[in-house]
């Protein structure tokens, strides 16, 4: 006779391994299978329908608590949106994709090219700026990301802008002298909107593995994040490394990028992202 | 930087006199924390501690025979991490940085991977890297689809004073068609395509790069894939290594702290090569592939 109040081995594997697959990660796993474990009634145990609903339910629990969308509401001065995060994690198109939405709304979009350093940076944001039929503040080559945007927030707040989106060049998180540039640009902002960055959005690809928790650990330390972009989640990956994220640190979840064209954001739902982890 | 998983297992053998049974699979547990967190894929996980577990009980029997009761020369912790670590190194592979290159008159090296893991910089760094081996590279902008995509190869080409042949009336696999015959025409040797990122999922996308291959048989088919990549990566390069033959893989951002397992695991399930390690944004910054100091790092 076995206590019932165990999951069987099996069963911890094949759940282990849907979890660990989906970039959940170990340790998060393991955790999770432990408030798995202790969630369940008696009968439950031998039901592995129940289990892995209430394995779902769990995690969805976790991500609703995160699950929140960036309310642009207006007041008198120009909202800030700074978007910061890793090389290549998708910050130039998600700037693009929150820009479109706002002008399809009727609102007036300044963007800013902040990143002074990568090849073609600025010229990639001016098209888009073409496109969406957004106006794109930039500076001259290797200009000073800071005076970029110093200088751009002085044009919004001139032109009655009601939302600033600034471009920041990807950098690993583990240079500290680009971390250091972000926090310069972070109070820069301040200087000519004190309550600017109002929102810094960390982007963050899904298809990342553990260092996606690192990521934002160290951008948050460097610059408090306030809102987390995921993107990609057209691709293959599952973006488990957000339920890691969100366990250990909370940050509200504001969008998820599903393609490269201008129409592919949606708000984060963790209903549909819970679903779509088991899919 | 040793790893919690690796140090734990450390600390837990430290007081060991022997490896036994018993402690091994403890060991081997904490291995496991260690390489899944270093993003090693999970089945090339259990295939490794498979591995590992068959090597280390095979030298227990062995150690009980010749030692019996005399005191081992190497404490079992150091030896377990040795056997570890040297098996993981077998797996990567040899150091194998060669680029396939034809005699005459234009070899290719064609850079694929999916969106934003770093193929135009590396695509630019791999120009850099061949004329320092004394040939003459032409960079071929064939990603028409991502806004500046053009202007970004022009300026890193630019930097290094290496031609790039772009083509705004064509698709990709003209682009590259075209490049081979203007690379003679301007007197050089190697053209790097650097092709559009994609999903392997975008049957379309993937059909393009079929056809690039197939109109100008590249030498050369580099993955070129993001160190942060998480457990997708084994199916990532087994797609394209389905639709195009793959002959090598380049792990970009290595610069950062991703342990990297996503090298080990494509080497494991694929067996294609990795060729070099993209260690920053600048040109210079393209090392060739050294085994040792990929083990070291996903060990932790
Ligand atoms: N499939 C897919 N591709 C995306 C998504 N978001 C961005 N991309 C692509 O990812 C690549 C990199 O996007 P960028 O916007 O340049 O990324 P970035 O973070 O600004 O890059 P750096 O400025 O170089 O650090 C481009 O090819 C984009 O089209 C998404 O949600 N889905
Ligand atoms: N730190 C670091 N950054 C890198 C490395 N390789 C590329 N990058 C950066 O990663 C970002 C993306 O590089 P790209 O070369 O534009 O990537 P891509 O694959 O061509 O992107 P798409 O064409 O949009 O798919 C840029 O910010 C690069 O500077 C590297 O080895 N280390
Ligand atoms: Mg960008
Ligand atoms: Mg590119």
């Amino acid at each position: 006779f076995r206590s019932r109040r165990e999951l069987d081995e099996g069963m911890t594997a094949s759940l282990e391994q849907i979890l660990v697959t989906a970039d959940i990660g170990v340790k998060t796993a393991y955790q999770l299978l432990e408030k798995l474990t202790a969630s369940l009634k008696r009968k439950e145990f031998d039901d592995p329908d129940a289990i892995m609903m209430r394995l779902r339910s769990l995690i969805e629990e976790m991500l609703v608590e995160v699950e929140s969308p960036l309310r642009l509401s207006f007041g008198p001065e120009p909202l800030v949106v700074m978007v910061v995060g890793v090389n290549g994690s998708g910050k130039t198109t998600t700037i693009a994709k929150i820009a479109a939405r706002h002008k399809a709304a009727g609102g007036k979009v300044l963007m800013v090219a902040g990143d002074t350093f990568r090849a073609a940076a600025v010229e990639q944001l001016e098209v888009w700026g073409g496109r969406i039929g957004c106006p794109v503040a930039r500076g001259k080559e290797g200009a000073d990301p800071s005076a970029v945007a110093f200088d751009a927030l002085g044009r919004a707040l001139d032109e009655g802008t009601d939302l600033v989106l600034v471009d920041t060049a990807g950098r690993l998180h583990t240079r500290v002298p680009l971390m250091e540039q972000l926090k310069k640009m972070r109070r820069t902002l301040a200087k000519k909107i004190p309550a600017a960055p109002h929102e810094t959005l960390l982007v963050i690809d899904a298809s990342n593995g553990q260092n996606a928790i690192l990521q934002a650990k160290q951008f948050n330390e460097a610059v408090p994040v306030t809102g987390i972009a995921l993107t990609k989640l057209d691709g293959t990956s599952k973006g488990g490394c957000l339920v890691g994220i969100s366990n250990e640190l909370g940050i509200p979840v504001r969008y998820i990028g599903i393609g490269e064209k201008m129409h592919d954001l949606r708000d984060f739902n963790a209903r549909d992202f819970t679903a779509a982890l088991f899919a | 930087i040793l790893t919690k998983g690796f140090r734990d297992a450390r600390q837990y053998l430290q007081g060991m006199r022997t490896l036994t049974e018993e402690n091994l699979s403890e060991v081997l547990q904490m291995i496991r924390v260690s390489l899944l967190e270093a993003d090693v894929e999970f089945q090339v996980t259990r295939s490794f501690l498979d591995r590992v577990k068959e090597k280390a009980l095979g030298e227990i029997v062995l150690t009980r025979v010749k030692h019996k009761d005399k005191k081992l020369k190497v404490s079992p912790s150091d030896h377990f991490t040795k056997l570890c670590h040297d098996e993981l190194v077998q797996l990567m592979g040899a150091a194998d940085s060669q680029l396939s290159f034809r005699a005459k008159p234009v070899s290719a090296v064609m850079v694929v991977g999916l969106q934003g893991s770093g193929k135009t910089t590396t695509a630019a760094k791999l120009a850099r890297y061949i004329q320092k081996q004394g040939k003459r590279p032409i960079l071929v902008a064939a990603d028409i689809y991502r806004p500046a995509a053009v202007e970004q190869l022009r300026k890193l080409g630019s930097d290094l004073q290496v031609p790039v042949f772009s083509d705004g009336g064509e698709d990709p696999p003209s682009i590259c068609t075209k490049s081979i015959r203007t690379a003679v025409e301007v007197g050089c040797d190697v053209a790097i395509f650097d092709t559009a990122g994609r999903l392997t999922i975008d049957d379309v996308l993937m059909e393009e790069l079929r056809r690039i291959q197939e109109l100008t048989s590249p030498e050369n088919v580099l993955l070129v894939c993001d160190a942060m990549i998480g457990q997708e990566s084994v199916n990532i390069a087994k797609a394209f290594n389905e639709r195009i033959q793959l002959t090598g893989f380049i792990m970009t951002k290595l610069d950062g702290d991703a342990r990297g397992g996503a090298a080990l695991s494509i080497k494991e399930a694929t067996g294609i090569p990795i060729k070099f390690v993209g260690m920053g944004e600048s040109l210079d910054r393209l090392e060739e592939f050294r085994p040792e100091g990929l083990a070291s790092r996903i060990l932790g």
